[in-house]
């Protein structure tokens, strides 16, 4: 029998994936410009990844302004959906790189960089090490669930879509890209993965647990920023604050 | 006091090849 089809969202979401190997040489370069500076202005090693995690942000938004649905909204609601989820989709995007890089003991860095896990137990202080290895269960968990790339598009864009998000504009447009997003993640974990009856549930509660992370991710950088560790001007600042205002 | 421009806001309404 021929195999099931995909359903047209997801189909539509796989082509909008952005190119990694460009988001990666952007990055880079933009990493490489930072370190080409004087002395006194070079960032240290977490600010070079707050910078990092700054450029991801960067790469989302480009992703979010081509999503279905997202662009027939008006600003103030592309906004507040951001605004809502950016660290859910940083963490979600750090949790599927290290799916395919597929190595329990290092971290795969959206530069290309691969670090051990020991190096970051021994640099990183005790908080952060907590998050990354938290992190690291989720992507076992994901793994063990066997997440692919259709599902990862479309938990992604589940997380952007979020009904959590108060005073929308267009409340009725996010509500419907939520249901169609819903209803094809249902489709296609039930028609590819008929053995794992429980997929799409057990799928949801890993996004409630990204959002649990997410969180404790955000108090993290918001108490690195208030100790001035965290480069600002930026992004990745005005996300940290949006939620805090 | 005049709010920050912000930035987000600024990539949301760039044009799209920007």
């Amino acid at each position: 029998s021929s195999p099931p089809d995909i359903p047209e969202v997801i189909l539509k979401l796989l082509q909008l994936e952005p190119d990694e190997a460009q988001v990666k040489g952007r990055i880079v370069a933009c990493l490489q410009q930072e370190q080409g500076k004087g002395r006194h202005e070079r960032l240290s090693t977490f600010g070079l990844m707050c910078k990092m995690a700054d450029q991801t942000l960067f790469s989302i938004v480009e992703w979010a302004r081509s999503c279905i649905f997202f662009k027939e909204l008006e600003v103030g609601d592309q906004m507040k959906l951001l605004q809502n989820c950016w660290s859910e989709l940083l963490v979600f995007d750090h949790i599927y790189r290290q799916l395919q890089h597929g190595k329990e003991q290092s971290v795969l860095l959206v530069t290309g960089q691969e670090v051990d896990m020991s190096a970051i137990a021994a640099q990183a202080g005790s908080i952060l090490n907590t998050l990354v290895l938290r992190a690291q269960e989720l992507v076992l968990h994901l793994h063990s669930l066997q997440v692919d790339r259709q599902e990862f598009v479309c938990l992604k864009f589940l997380i952007l879509f979020s009904l959590d998000v108060k005073y929308l504009e267009n409340h009725a447009l996010v509500r419907e890209a939520q249901e169609k997003a819903n209803a094809a993640l249902l489709e296609y974990t039930a028609g590819h993965y008929p053995h794992c009856a429980d997929k799409f549930r057990q799928l949801l509660l890993r996004l409630a647990e990204v959002r649990a992370l997410s969180m404790q991710a955000e108090e993290y950088l918001y108490h690195k920023h208030l100790s001035g560790e965290v480069p600002c001007n930026n992004l990745l600042i005005e996300m940290l604050h949006a939620k805090r205002t | 006091e005049a709010e920050e421009p912000s930035l987000l806001k600024k990539l949301l309404l760039a044009p799209a090849n920007a």
